[in-house]
């Protein structure tokens, strides 16, 4: 474990404790993406299928329960909670899940690193993690008014993963077989993804007025 | 040693 990764998986906790804490607390999913959500308990279920059986450490554990827990519960606010779902724009949440989901599972059946159903499950999830924030991006710049709270939660779920590609740098020169190049490149591309969010978070910051995405 | 397929992070 080295320090950026620690930081990594810090900022993707509080990312998904703000938005538990937003839906929780006000009651409200506006300008959340469902489908985003769903795709992240789905990355989050084909990635740890082996939390019971291969037991790497307490810390990796407990992160991969909440990780699932609150995945979970996310979508099961937006979908069951009466009040929550009232405030779910569903006819501007349209972006098709299989668009995502079908390209990733062709392309981790024919680019893994090991040939079974676990790898194969686990780089799946890798590939779907990289474009999972897709919908939510779309959802805001339909919906153009990005709440400081939705704001936070994407700069903080695109900053873990830049968190991550420092960790696989620092990775690559002090552990020798350390290789995992379908990792850093899925890792690159989703971050790659929230350039353009994080352009325009800084310069609403910078500016200090709110966040507006271009149409 | 192969690329070790092991994953310990998250």
């Amino acid at each position: 474990m080295n320090i950026f990764r620690l930081a990594g998986d810090m900022t993707h906790l509080f990312s998904v404790l703000v938005l538990l804490l937003k839906i929780h607390t006000i009651k409200s999913c506006a300008g959340i993406s469902l489908k985003t959500q769903e795709l992240y308990a789905l990355v989050f279920t084909t990635r740890y299928l082996d939390i019971f059986t291969d037991f790497i450490s307490l810390y990796n554990t407990v992160m991969k329960l909440i990780f699932l827990g609150s995945s979970f519960s996310i979508v099961w606010y937006i979908r069951r909670h009466k009040i929550v779902r009232r405030s779910y724009d569903k006819d501007q949440d349209t972006f098709r899940h299989y668009f995502l989901v079908i390209p990733c599972l062709v392309l981790a059946v024919f680019i893994n690193h090991k040939f079974t159903f676990k790898e194969v499950m686990w780089t799946f999830s890798l590939y779907l993690e990289a474009v999972a924030i897709l919908p939510q991006l779309v959802l805001l710049q339909r919906t153009r008014n990005i709440d400081n709270l939705t704001g936070q939660y994407v700069f903080l779920l695109g900053a873990y993963r830049a968190l991550y590609i420092l960790n696989w740098i620092y990775r690559h020169f002090t552990e020798p077989h350390y290789v995992h190049w379908i990792t850093w490149i899925a890792g690159v591309v989703q971050t790659l993804l929230y350039a353009d969010f994080f352009y325009y978070y800084f310069q609403s910051w910078k500016n200090n007025e709110k966040l507006q995405l271009p149409a | 040693v192969g690329e070790s397929t092991e994953h310990d992070e998250l």
